[in-house]
């Protein structure tokens, strides 16, 4: 049973990252 | 994950295991808040922000994908991503939410509460390095 790690499942904003 | 989600990505399927950073083994569906706050302190590196969400409108450049403006962390910096209505985010004290809960429910089984403007979602970063 394949195990997936918990930051897998949220995104990664970097704030530097902007519009 | 990339700032633009991966398509049908199999860790958001109902009964999907998932492994928090203390080691502790959970089901997807079954995830709370604390569960990624504990994680996020226990993993040097890497850090939880508040995400609140400003806007959502579809995809100008993408057709069939939402484009979700959200406000992040302290600085409240702009950050805007490109995704599947299904795809969900894990909203602080409500859960699993998406633009399109049913969508969601087709695809991955998993219930989802519907994503509106002001829900605050987790999202991670790197912790900046003194």
């Amino acid at each position: 049973v394949p195990v997936f790690p918990w930051h897998s499942l949220v995104p990664f904003l970097a704030p530097t990252q902007s519009d | 994950a990339p700032a633009s989600a991966p398509s049908n990505p199999s860790h958001f399927m109902k009964g999907a295991i998932i492994q928090l950073a203390t080691g502790e083994l959970k089901r997807v569906e079954d995830l709370q808040t604390q569960d990624f706050v504990r994680s996020a302190e226990v993993s040097g590196g890497l850090k939880i922000d508040s995400s609140m969400v400003v806007d959502i409108r579809a995809s100008q450049q993408k057709p069939g994908l939402v484009s979700l403006h959200f406000t992040v962390g302290e600085q409240q910096s702009k950050v805007t991503i490109d995704v599947p209505p299904e795809h969900p985010f894990f909203v602080f004290g409500q859960g699993w939410s998406s633009c399109s809960p049913e969508r969601t429910a087709q695809l991955y089984d998993l219930a989802c509460h519907p994503l509106q403007v002001g829900d605050v979602c987790v999202s991670i970063t790197l912790q900046q390095q003194p």
